[in-house]
């Protein structure tokens, strides 16, 4: 998906 | 954000608060590694490179100020705080941190999604997470007796760490979230090394005696 290159977490 | 995220962030703040707590009421830091909490400074300021860059949410930036705040005061408090430094168990807190960073760098460079600065220093900001309790634990070992603020510090990061990877199970289930494989194995590590620590601080709090670790 398209979210594996938002770091979203700490 | 699922529960074992939030539940994940939440015992990674109150063990800084807790550490906080011991150097702000007690004015101490004994039984505490600054390598580790120096490390953990390099780890913050690595892998925050993007937060004036890639907005994620509010809640997402606001604990990074925190956690980048909180453990370079941290070190400073116990290198330079008139009273605090006298605390530190320098002589005991022998562990080299360049013979854990050089590696990290290292391999940060060879193993990596993308050869770009952020991307490297994000990957390296992992590797050296993985290993940065390392010299705390040691430090622990060779404390006789272990006192309370800083076996709960310990045993809170730890159960950071293993909240981190029933979060990522659930958002594997639930997202079809992808955890790269690098973020997998390097926060496997990490919550494998406190393994130990955790089998011994459950038994000194289930048999109610003070923890120690065997030498």
């Amino acid at each position: 998906s398209k979210e594996e290159d938002v770091k979203d977490e700490l | 954000m699922n529960i074992f995220r939030l539940s994940g962030d939440m015992t990674h703040l109150m063990s800084v608060i807790v550490l906080l707590l011991k150097i702000h009421t007690i004015k101490s830091c004994a039984g505490i590694s600054l390598k580790t909490q120096e490390l953990y400074a390099l780890v913050f300021a690595t892998r925050y490179l993007d937060i004036f860059t890639d907005f994620v949410s509010v809640y997402n930036t606001i604990m990074k100020l925190i956690f980048l705040a909180t453990s370079f005061s941290i070190v400073w408090y116990m290198r330079h705080h008139k009273i605090v430094r006298r605390s530190y168990d320098k002589e005991q807190d022998t562990f080299r941190h360049l013979f854990l960073i050089l590696p990290c760098l290292i391999l940060a460079l060879v193993v990596n999604e993308k050869f770009t600065f952020k991307e490297v220093m994000w990957t390296f900001s992992l590797y050296v997470e993985a290993v940065a309790i390392l010299p705390q634990l040691v430090l622990l070992q060779r404390t006789k007796n272990i006192d309370n603020l800083t076996g709960q510090y310990v045993f809170l990061l730890g159960a950071y760490r293993a909240l981190y990877i029933l979060n990522w199970i659930y958002r594997y289930l639930t997202e079809k979230h992808f955890v790269h494989w690098i973020t997998w194995i390097s926060g496997l590590v990490q919550t494998l090394l406190y393994a130990d620590f955790f089998y011994y601080y459950i038994n000194s709090w289930k048999n109610n005696v003070r923890l120690q670790l065997p030498a």
